[in-house]
């Protein structure tokens, strides 16, 4: 499961 | 999705049209240095990820954000200083370092210094426009230039809210960033009137005067 945490959007 | 490229690029384009206008006319005069200066500080504590942000996309609009900002910093700050009019640029950005950073300190997604920090940034980014509004108000016009930027950097937030809506409807495991959504309507709100009054104005070719 890729860490959700990480911000994806700017 | 569509909505957030055409945000994001919305958002570069107003870095390069503040950045056009500073160097065309070699004056930055109706620009608030605060506001510049604010958003220096929510590109700082938003991007602290930079090192391992995994998408390109991101990587390369974070370094493109936070580098022309700096640019715009050195203009307005060195090179066309004296083009800078600090008793007009008067609005107290504390109270938004205080808004933003208690509701940074109440409110996290969690107790981390990166959540903190980025929580402290999108709420700072909500309000950062406002001693550019105020300014705006206080000469009561400005250049067709400066309201395009204003513009386009509304539109940046305003079109990640159907970026929102869409990937609420599109993707069964997105969850809802409610701190981001919260700020960014807070956000388009507080352009409304400016928009409202771009739209009747400078669309029909007017110059941008306040009523």
């Amino acid at each position: 499961r890729r860490e959700k945490d990480e911000k994806d959007e700017l | 999705n569509i909505f957030r490229v055409l945000g994001d690029f919305s958002h570069l384009a107003s870095i390069f049209i503040l950045l056009h206008k500073i160097q065309q006319l070699k004056s930055c005069s109706g620009i608030s240095f605060k506001s510049q200066v604010l958003y220096m500080l929510v590109y700082i504590t938003r991007y602290l990820d930079l090192p391992w942000t995994s998408s390109p996309y991101n990587f390369i609009f974070k370094v493109l954000f936070i580098s022309s900002e700096l640019y715009i910093i050195y203009l307005m700050a060195r090179a066309y200083k004296p083009t800078n009019d600090p008793n007009l640029d008067t609005f107290h950005v504390e109270f938004l370092l205080g808004f933003a950073g208690l509701l940074a300190l109440l409110f996290p997604y969690k107790y981390t210094i990166l959540e903190v920090f980025w929580a402290f940034s999108i709420w700072l980014e909500s309000v950062a426009i406002l001693p550019q509004l105020f300014m705006l108000q206080r000469t009561g016009e400005a250049e067709a230039m400066t309201a395009h930027y204003i513009a386009a950097l509304g539109m940046y937030r305003a079109l990640y809210i159907p970026n929102w809506i869409y990937r609420y409807f599109s993707e069964p495991t997105h969850k809802v960033d409610t701190i981001a959504v919260t700020a960014g309507i807070l956000q388009t709100i507080l352009y409304s009137d400016f928009f409202w009054i771009y739209y009747t104005k400078v669309m029909r070719g007017e110059k941008f005067k306040l009523p």
